[in-house]
């Protein structure tokens, strides 16, 4: 799942 | 200390202000239409509006406070729902027609220039025109899709770990306070506490109609990528494979 959760754990801007 | 519980309009509010923006394809589809180049439009949009839900799912209140297994297994499970209520509450004022964006709209015969697609055209079409019947209030709708999310994935048996309990206990009150909001919205267009409870069932059985139209369109998409029709993108395929793991 490394798009998904790099979109998830990313501080929203 | 938990968070001053919202109101049920707060939430709403919170979730109004989490909508997505209107999301283009931004290239015209290649015509004539062809199953690729229609093929190649659809998944290329999704693609687009993956990305914005993942950052719409992480401003529902409470949905960041779950467990990251909870939050990947959720969105996993009801991708093509999500899309699939927009899609609809976007082709509410266009009957026959599905408004997959500003720039990318079908009719039926367009549509089935793709094989097996003529189907699930006419479910999304079928439960559109539901929606236009009930006259779903944009409160309502934007209450149904955090639904969508938060009811998704009840049916996977998580972990017993207790982080995994903990956050189940937690998804389960945010999803009463989803249900609470939208008992507050419907009750907002002064119907009888009768017609009210009816309202709420028929807009609870629309999701039942989305996740079969849903379940439809993966499997549709998933043998789309076995014929290799389309390239599909890291999220969108990611998104597809994950499904199907789920589902099997």
């Amino acid at each position: 799942h490394t798009k998904l959760l790099q979109l998830l754990t990313t501080k929203p801007e | 200390l938990n968070p001053p519980a919202l109101t049920p309009e707060q939430l709403i509010q919170q979730i109004m202000e989490a909508e997505p923006p209107e999301i283009y394809l931004m290239k015209d589809i290649r015509r004539p239409l062809t199953e690729a180049n229609v093929m190649m439009s659809l998944t290329n949009l999704a693609d687009k509006e993956l990305v914005h839900m993942i950052s719409w799912a992480k401003k529902i209140p409470g949905f960041v406070e779950l467990s990251l297994l909870d939050q990947v297994h959720m969105l996993e499970c009801c991708w093509l729902e999500v899309l699939m209520i927009g899609l609809m509450w976007r082709s509410v004022n266009h009957p026959g027609k599905l408004i997959f964006s500003p720039d990318l709209s079908l009719s039926r015969e367009e549509g089935s220039c793709v094989q097996g697609f003529v189907e699930i055209f006419d479910m999304l079409v079928a439960a559109t025109s539901r929606v236009r019947e009930l006259k779903l209030q944009r409160e309502e709708y934007v209450c149904l899709k955090a639904m969508i999310l938060l009811n998704s994935n009840m049916c996977l048996t998580s972990s017993e770990g207790s982080d995994e309990l903990q956050s189940r206990s937690k998804l389960l009150r945010l999803l009463d306070t989803v249900t609470d909001a939208l008992v507050w919205a419907i009750a907002k267009t002064g119907l009888t506490f009768r017609q009210q409870y009816t309202r709420l069932a028929h807009l609870l059985m629309l999701l039942s109609h989305i996740r079969h139209v849903s379940n439809k369109g993966m499997d549709h998409l998933h043998c789309m990528k076995m014929k290799n029709m389309v390239p599909l993108y890291d999220l969108l395929l990611e998104m597809l494979d994950a499904h199907i793991v789920h589902s099997s």
